[in-house]
């Protein structure tokens, strides 16, 4: 089995959840972070079989959507020190960062 | 060292924390939530030399049960489009997922 | 490319963050709880490329002091049975734990 563990948009979530339920995919999420627009994300856990890796590639693919958004950093008070900020930036986001992780063993009880 | 990442039903959340203290295992605790029953659970990363590793999958099975739980899929009107889903059904929760991984290195600082 | 996984104390967590922008490592941040003192910390995804690991374990060491603090641990009604709780104790907290993980792949969609 593999641990597949993606990093997906706020707004895709409920898009991919549907789609790896339909799939029968089981999944769990966990509310996270973006570390440079700071805007809430979902990092999804994925055990998969190995023989439906692919499939469930497939259904995240479909599912995530990379687009194009305006980000303010930082109110002007939080900039931290030394990191220069410039105004509103546009950035590429959504889409997915996908990790795929062997596992030396997995268990139920 | 293993990773030992493995998802607990909430309901056993404190009788597997008291286990894991009382058998001096370190342990990281995440709220997370269900794929499927879209319930609160909880995500444990647990750091585990290997000549502990079958004692921890003791402790683990020890303070996890499985039961059968019935559980309402959806309100009517958060279905999603595609997917059929029936009246209350009668699942199987609690128990633990349990995901071994190796690390190549750890560090503490 | 590893995946890094590392839990950091909360105190410490808006210095690493501005660290690791400032050296243009790309993360993702979990709000987490520690097992023994069950104080909030923040578990890191690192994704980052082979090549570039030592300069981010610099960056962890240098932003995590490891320190001393008085504990209590439990309320006194919360103590569960069977674990012995002495009063305040000092344990060291702070610092950080890192595992490093291989990924068997990464995809971005
Ligand atoms: N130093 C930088 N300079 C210029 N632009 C930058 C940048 N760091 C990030 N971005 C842009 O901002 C988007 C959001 O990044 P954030 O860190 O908030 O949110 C990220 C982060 O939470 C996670 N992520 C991406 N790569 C990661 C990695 N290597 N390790 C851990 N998490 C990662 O996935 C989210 C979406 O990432 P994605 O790459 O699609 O989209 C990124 C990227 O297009
Ligand atoms: N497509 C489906 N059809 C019929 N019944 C289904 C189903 N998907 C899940 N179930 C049932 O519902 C229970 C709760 O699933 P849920 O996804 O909410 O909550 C899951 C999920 O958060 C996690 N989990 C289980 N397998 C996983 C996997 N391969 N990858 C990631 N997380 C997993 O552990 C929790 C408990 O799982 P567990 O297997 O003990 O118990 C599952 C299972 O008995
Ligand atoms: N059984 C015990 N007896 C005496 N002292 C104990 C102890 N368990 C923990 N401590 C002390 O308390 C500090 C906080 O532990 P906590 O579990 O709340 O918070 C931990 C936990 O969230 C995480 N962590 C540490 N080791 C881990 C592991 N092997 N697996 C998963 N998470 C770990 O990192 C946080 C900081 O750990 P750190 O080692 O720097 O600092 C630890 C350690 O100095």
């Amino acid at each position: 089995m593999k641990l597949v563990i993606t990093i997906i948009h706020d707004r895709d979530k409920n898009r991919i959840s549907e789609a790896l339920l339909k799939n029968n995919f089981k999944f769990t999420k966990l509310a996270s972070t973006g570390g440079f627009l700071r805007e809430g994300n979902i990092t999804f856990l994925i055990g998969v079989e190995e023989n439906r890796l692919e499939e469930l590639m497939d259904v995240i693919r479909e599912s995530c959507k990379t687009r194009e958004q305006y980000a303010n950093f930082m109110p002007p008070d939080a900039a931290p020190i030394g990191v220069f900020m410039p105004g509103p930036v546009k950035v590429e986001v959504g889409g997915a960062v996908v990790f795929i992780l062997n596992t030396d063993r997995v268990e139920r009880f």
